[in-house]
């Protein structure tokens, strides 16, 4: 089973085009291994990436650099998994 | 759960219990519901497709999909809830009385069951179908991508390992073969409702191309009016218009397919996450979220039954 301990889903908003292409490149950047959960559409819509672990510095950096604002989504997405799971399993025995 | 009453819709549940679900509303509901496969996933799961009918042979129909992308959770739980809300009104919701008092309803809930399965046992955030990629070692393909409908183009990977991967042709995913098939056989579609998580947008034809649809106004007023009574529950807030023009280029998208085989009302929904769960909606917004997208729906539906073409 693939776990996610670590991961961190980022939320990012792009202040004008240039950036929203800065964020977009992120997908090409293949050892990134990162994940959109929503993709770019526009500077008015935040873009969600996950972001796995051992890419997560290295994102940061880059979005640091180009002065790209983001904001951390979700901290640890093997948590709210973990929860999930419990939620599902505790509903299965109330239900038997 | 004994029956369907009892069944917990605001909870997440297996592909197994949906199964369950779907063949207990069925023997609960002989002559309302009825169960067809239009076929089988790669891994050779049986493709549900639950119809409610009324009668009649061959009446207008709509179809509405959810979970093609397996790890959007809420969108197959959402379809589990839409299930027993058209039994439980009909013949007491008077607008949707007389919709299937003269329409059908096809609603398949479990879309893409292979990736639904791994999204339970292997990897929650698999959005793909499974099946592997000859010459590579990324597995499945994005089964938004790989309609017949600017099929190619960009808005869409050539890599394997993408989740927008097209596939290595239009309909090579049993998936959405069997769909075409059931649409081709059918020929009697009159809206094509397929149902996305996340990110609160009712979007129409097209995705693949700037050209805008030749029923575009009435698309786009249509919208405006399925997302004012959307958020006349909880105030969710959607945005809506064409694909390429409010989220970005998808080429071989599902609605630009249907669309284009002349189902007019053709529409993607992006349910909510209205905070910042994404993918990972608790389950407690299961219930509201399904509640809110049925206004949208019932919208649809009854300007589909009130307009015939």
């Amino acid at each position: 089973k693939e776990t996610f301990e670590g991961h961190q889903v980022l939320r990012i908003v792009a202040k004008d085009e240039v950036q929203l292409s800065l964020i977009k490149d992120l997908e090409d950047m293949i050892e990134f291994e990162v994940d959109f959960w929503r993709g770019v559409t526009d500077v008015a819509s935040p873009v969600d990436v996950r972001v796995p672990f051992h890419s997560l510095q290295s994102v940061k950096i880059y979005l640091e650099t180009q002065d790209v604002e983001y904001s951390i989504m979700i901290e640890d997405l093997q948590v709210m998994l973990d929860e999930e799971q419990e939620a599902m399993e505790s509903a299965t025995r109330v239900a038997e | 759960p004994r029956n369907t009453d009892s069944f917990d819709y605001s909870n997440y549940h297996t592909i197994n219990e949906i199964y369950s679900f779907q063949d207990m509303l069925v023997a609960e509901n002989p002559n309302l519901v009825s169960k067809i496969v239009i076929g089988q996933s790669y891994e050779g799961r049986p493709l549900n497709v639950l119809k409610f009918s009324t009668g009649g042979t061959n009446r207008p129909a709509i179809w509405i999909d959810t979970g093609i992308h397996s790890r959007e959770w809420v969108t197959q739980a959402s379809g589990t809830w839409f299930a027993k809300k058209i039994v439980l009104d009909y013949g007491h919701d008077p607008t949707l009385t007389a919709i299937l008092d003269k329409m059908d309803i096809f609603l398949q809930i479990v879309t893409n069951p292979d990736g639904f399965y791994y999204t339970h046992n292997s990897n929650r955030m698999w959005r793909k179908t499974r099946k592997p990629n000859p010459g590579s070692s990324c597995m499945g393909v994005d089964p938004n991508r790989n309609w017949d409908a600017g099929f190619g183009g960009s808005g869409a990977s050539g890599n394997p390992c993408s989740e927008t991967y097209r596939g290595p042709r239009a309909n090579s995913e049993s998936e959405v073969k069997s769909i075409v098939d059931f649409v081709n056989s059918h020929r009697n579609l009159k809206a094509f409702l397929s149902i996305h998580s996340y990110s609160q947008m009712l979007l129409y034809p097209y995705g693949y191309t700037t050209t805008p649809a030749k029923d575009q106004a009435e698309l786009h007023s249509l919208a405006k009016k399925a997302i004012t009574d959307l958020a006349s529950l909880y105030g969710t807030s959607y945005r809506y218009g064409s694909i390429i023009n409010t989220i970005y280029q998808a080429s071989g998208s599902t609605v630009d397919w249907t669309y284009n085989q002349g189902i007019k009302y053709s529409y993607t929904f992006e349910l909510r996450d209205t905070g910042r769960y994404g993918f990972i909606l608790p389950a407690n917004q299961i219930i509201p979220t399904a509640k809110e997208t049925w206004l949208a729906l019932m919208a649809i539906m009854d300007h589909t039954f009130k307009n015939p073409y």
